[in-house]
């Protein structure tokens, strides 16, 4: 009994990191479609205007975005080599990395949110290796890859 | 006072350093307080 | 019921060495895409995309362009809400996102 109670709680160790993993590994295709995908538009759009955008528009990844209402009252320090900022809001702000920017965008494809449609999965699947293809499925309908191992 | 100190710069990476930071901010009563007398005149803006 | 579990754990860490080796096969091909210098120079977004990410038009949108391994900080709110940054590889880029 000792030995089943041991082999329960290492089962369930294991069950946790496999979730852990799993999840990891969504994010980082999800990262791989969504930046293909951006690549993807880019060059379509370069190809159609036939010139690149012009410079000033254009924000380079990667980057990071900081928002805030526009009444917040920024105070902003900078080292004369712009290698050093102070930044002091006077409210509340937030920040998104890229990745997050390109989710919003649409470039993964509405695989974050398991509201993947039939054509955008069939383009998921085109952009990713075919060992990753049934992780894509399993986030198009929102399943978890774990009920595979544990029936559950 | 606690802080949160991330590394930035590379692309992409687990994006959720960001999501503790935001919640570490927008968690603070201080920001209720600040809606609070958000009914004041809004303060003149400072540009970058 | 001993044996079952012994099969289970046994089934659980095949499936955990096999999304090790995929989460690292995953991890070099993207650090291949994004070098790519094809895809460098096509992974950008446009400042109208920025504010289409921003649902409420009045949200101020600051972008910040920063070299590897700079350090960001961010203070505990309760005396102000401060970042500070730090680069060691070169300076930092900080622009508005224009609202139109």
């Amino acid at each position: 009994a000792q030995e089943c109670q041991n082999l329960e709680v290492e089962k369930q160790k294991r069950l946790k990191r496999i979730r852990q993993k799993r999840s990891q590994l969504e994010e980082l295709i999800l990262q791989q479609i969504a930046f293909k995908n951006l690549v993807q538009r880019n060059k379509v759009s370069e190809t159609s205007s036939l010139a690149p955008p012009p410079s000033g528009s254009v924000i380079q990844l990667p980057f990071i975005i900081l928002n805030t209402d526009v009444r917040t009252v920024i105070d902003c320090s900078i080292s004369s080599d712009k290698c050093e900022y102070l930044f002091n809001f006077d409210n509340t702000f937030e920040i998104h990395d890229d990745i997050e920017i390109l989710k919003r965008m649409g470039m993964s494809l509405g695989l974050e949110s398991g509201k993947c449609t039939a054509d955008n999965l069939v383009v998921a699947k085109s952009l990713v290796p075919r060992s990753l293809e049934t992780y894509v499925i399993g986030m198009a309908r929102g399943t978890s890859q774990i009920s595979s191992f544990t029936g559950d | 006072r606690t802080r949160i100190l991330v590394s930035i710069g590379e692309s992409f990476g687990t994006s959720d350093k960001f999501q503790k930071i935001n919640a570490m901010v927008n968690s603070s009563d201080r920001s209720l307080k600040r809606s609070l007398d958000m009914s004041s005149a809004p303060k003149p803006l400072k540009r970058l | 019921r001993y044996q079952d579990l012994q099969k289970e754990v046994s089934d659980f860490t095949q499936a955990e060495e096999k999304l090790d080796e995929l989460i690292t096969k995953c991890n070099l091909q993207l650090r291949l895409l994004t070098e790519d210098t094809q895809n460098k120079k096509l992974g950008y977004v446009m400042c109208q995309d920025l504010r289409k990410s921003f649902d409420s038009p009045d949200q101020l949108v600051m972008v910040i362009r920063a070299p590897p391994e700079t350090q960001m900080q961010v203070s505990e709110p309760s005396e102000g809400y401060q970042v500070s940054l730090k680069s060691t590889q070169g300076p930092i880029d900080v622009f508005l996102c224009p609202e139109d």
